[in-house]
């Protein structure tokens, strides 16, 4: 995945049938990001790998200050990176044990 | 605490700790 300064991690062990997981978020290079950004520190959240849009989690961080407007989309992208790399992990498992 | 939660209108739940040292990018 393309380095966007943000990195997204599972907060909690997949166990491959869940369909909301924890996620967490960091800035790891503040210098990729467009808007001033404020040292907040890690953001937990929970996310639903079926239903939710990681652009609309990215949105809701801005409007809940925790980014600059400017880069809800490199937020977005970097959640979508490891909800797609989580997904296809999922799908491997699936394949492997079939 | 250095923990904080943050509660957007929608009612999502984000809560921001500290990111231990070890897993920052070293600049």
């Amino acid at each position: 995945a393309e380095d966007t300064g943000v990195r997204v991690e599972l907060a909690e062990e997949d166990d491959g049938k869940k369909a909301s997981i924890a996620l967490k978020l960091w800035v790891e290079d503040h210098k990729k990001l467009k808007g001033k950004y404020k040292e907040s520190g890690a953001i937990e959240f929970t996310f639903d790998l079926e239903k939710e849009v990681p652009e609309v989690v990215a949105q809701e961080m801005v409007e809940s200050g925790l980014f600059h407007e400017s880069d809800g989309k490199t937020v977005g992208k970097s959640i979508r990176d490891r909800v797609a790399l989580i997904k296809w992990r999922r799908e491997r498992t699936v394949s492997a044990a079939a | 605490s250095a923990t904080a939660q943050v509660v957007h209108s929608a009612g999502r739940r984000f809560i921001v700790s500290p990111v231990p040292e070890a897993r920052l990018k070293e600049q």
